[in-house]
């Protein structure tokens, strides 16, 4: 079928991709049992594409659960949370397929123009989510607590508290450590 | 607020409480959430005198033991205010809010995750009279033991013995070599002093296969560890530290016949076994884990995007255009590249649990009524998703920490602990490689049911027909 740059036809592109390696797993499979080779040795022998398939089918089936459950869940939402909605899930499915490009343009008919276009597509959307990353975070509603971060607290005082973590080292409890009189004095002056 | 961040704010274009809301599953979800933040916070069970991270292996474990002591007793009291159930514990000790006070994990954990939750799948209504109220109130303190120092999650290798003397009727449990020590479980070195151990069963000198089993392991008043239990910590790690990994062994121990786990198969008093209607009933408390475990590392990625996109916001850095000021380095494409897929991954994974979380409970309630038909697709699912998602928890928690430059390098920053938590669930409850191979096997079944032209379940129904007319 001819590839599609939309999220369905990533998305379908992707459940190609999970196919196509489960079809090439057992056809390795079978054909090293032709050989000789028992069941068991020729499934150890596939076991790094056998590995792949599954994580395929799992980003197939992340993919999907993303993209169907978000749909389902914008039909109540502001048109602008929809919006921003809409460009995460793009940018995921992307994300995606530029990570594995390499198997789209083994089992799907993906193009090197279509790559193209969705390298544009995906920076596309970095930009759009720019604005709104921020926001984006402040919407896990973590309290400062429960993060319990220097960097990432809600007021972002970053090098204040970086400094505040810093003074309570137990090392800065007393100016001078012992381990200067013990070790580091006599060694510099040739006595340890 | 620093002003960048506060610019940021002013500049978003939607409602952030709306999609705060969205996530929680409604705005009163929502305020219920902050309500019982604000209650477990205001106890001021997370404060520490002395930061944890400066202290030693066993100050840290002891200092882990009094938090989750304080937090249970908060959950016992919640529990006799509200009059609630287990949903307490999930939603107190689950996610951001229980490993905002255990950062580094906690000894009682299993208690609540395995122990009990075994005990209500697995025990007969007998047992559960007997075990489950005890284990509510905390009166004893249980975990779950599996896994031994040379069997991971290929679980019918497990050397174990439990042997039935119908003379007596007990059990007779003996770790026969060093490799069949229970090695791993949380809570299992100093703190629980009842446990589920899986051992092989043999009566009338037949194997049948693991089964579960409830042993005390210590004396309910001295703590001290009965006759036979060797039991002891395994050690620092990467992370996990406050969890209170341990080993386990026993010699020739006898528990009553009553403390096998009945609910699936049973051992009579004469010793004759009746065989449970799938073994896989066994594996029901390890697919529950996956499951929750999924939504887990959700919150570990929240967590981490939350803290590399604000200090992104606030960092300057560089000068790309000359006498321009720095920009802030959220301006970066490179920056946005690490933190949005992170956002994205956190609700892609989020709805991702949601969706196995339902048919868990579905595929739960099917099996009470005797109908197995979807617990393979279950299982297949929760194991390659448990294997996914915590690998790109982990992935996500360390581009967040690259993200934040030498800064997220400080245990200060909280990437160092997060990253701890996250990594070592690729390799609890399965690691994932071997996941992968257990998915692996349903899809290949699922293949070859396509190619003789069955039906397939759900999950897998594309195969059927995105692959017809290829490599068929």
């Amino acid at each position: 079928p001819p590839w599609e740059n939309t999220v369905e036809g990533i998305i379908h592109g992707f459940q190609q991709v999970s196919a196509g390696k489960i079809g090439a797993c057992v056809a390795n499979i079978e054909k090293r049992q032709r050989t000789g080779m028992s069941y068991e040795d020729a499934w150890n022998m596939t076991s790094v594409q056998l590995a792949n398939a599954s994580e395929a089918h799992c980003r197939a089936f992340i993919l999907t659960t993303y993209f169907t459950e978000t749909e389902n869940q914008i039909k109540s939402v502001s048109p602008a949370l929809r919006t921003v909605l809409l460009q995460l899930v793009d940018l995921y499915v992307v994300y995606w397929a530029l990570q594995r490009v390499g198997d789209l343009l083994r089992f799907t008919s993906i193009s090197e123009r279509d790559i193209e276009q969705l390298q544009s597509w995906y920076e596309e959307l970095l930009l759009k989510l720019r604005v709104n990353a921020v926001g984006l975070v402040d919407a896990f509603d973590i309290r400062d607590e429960i993060l319990h971060s220097a960097l990432g607290a809600y007021d972002g005082r970053v090098y204040e508290r970086l400094m505040e973590e810093a003074l309570k080292s137990p090392l800065n409890a007393e100016p001078v450590n012992e381990s200067f009189h013990k070790y580091l004095k006599p060694f510099m002056q040739g006595k340890l | 607020v620093n002003p960048d961040l506060q610019r940021e704010r002013d500049n978003c274009t939607f409602n952030v409480t709306e999609l705060t809301n969205l996530i929680d599953g409604g705005a009163q979800k929502t305020e219920e959430r902050r309500k019982r933040e604000e209650m477990v916070l205001k106890e001021g069970i997370h404060l520490d005198e002395v930061p944890s991270e400066y202290l030693s292996h066993k100050e840290k474990y002891e200092l882990a033991v009094k938090k989750a002591c304080y937090l249970f007793k908060m959950i016992r009291r919640l529990q006799e205010e509200e009059n609630t159930g287990m949903e307490n514990y999930q939603e107190v000790l689950g996610g951001s809010l229980g490993s905002a006070i255990l950062r580094d994990g906690s000894p009682l954990t299993l208690h609540y995750v395995m122990f009990i939750p075994t005990l209500m799948g697995q025990a007969t209504v007998e047992q559960q009279v007997l075990w489950i109220g005890r284990a509510f109130n905390c009166d004893i303190i249980g975990t779950y033991a599996q896994t031994e120092l040379g069997h991971g999650t290929f679980i019918r290798g497990l050397e174990t013995t439990a042997t039935y003397d119908p003379d007596t009727k007990e059990f007779v449990l003996h770790s026969p070599t060093l490799t069949s020590y229970k090695w791993w479980p949380g809570g299992l070195a100093h703190t629980a002093n009842y446990c589920i151990v899986v051992a092989q069963l043999y009566t009338k000198g037949q194997c049948h296969g693991i089964h579960p089993f409830i042993v005390q392991l210590r004396d309910e008043e001295t703590h001290m560890p009965l006759p036979g239990i060797k039991v002891g910590e395994i050690g620092a790690k990467l992370g996990m530290n406050g969890t209170n990994n341990g080993f386990l062994g026993f010699d020739k121990v006898r528990i009553p016949r009553e403390h096998m786990l009945m609910k699936n198969a049973k051992v009579l008093e004469d010793g004759t076994y009746v065989r449970a209607p799938s073994s896989k009933l066994t594996y029901g408390t390890m697919m529950f884990v996956r499951v929750v475990l999924v939504n887990d590392v959700c919150s570990y990625m929240a967590k981490a995007v939350t803290i590399a996109t604000r200090y992104s916001a606030v960092r300057h850095q560089s000068q790309p255009k000359p006498d321009e000021p720095e920009p802030q380095i959220l301006d970066y494409v490179t920056q946005q590249h690490k933190l949005a897929i992170g956002i994205a991954t956190v609700h892609a994974l989020r709805l991702s649990a949601a969706w196995i979380w339902n048919m868990y409970n579905n595929v739960t309630a099917e099996l009470d009524a005797g109908d197995m038909e979807r617990l393979p697709e279950l299982h297949a699912l929760s194991c390659c998703l448990k294997a996914i998602s915590t690998a790109d928890a982990a992935e996500t928690v360390e581009r967040c920490r690259l993200s934040c430059g030498g800064h997220g390098y400080m245990l200060a920053s909280s990437f160092p602990l997060m990253y701890g938590m996250v990594t070592a669930a690729c390799t609890y409850e399965g690691e994932n490689t071997v996941m992968l191979l257990q998915t692996a096997r349903y899809l290949v079944k699922a293949w070859q049911q396509a190619k003789g032209g069955n039906p397939l379940t759900p999950t897998v129904a594309y195969i059927a027909s995105v692959s017809a007319g290829r490599r068929s």
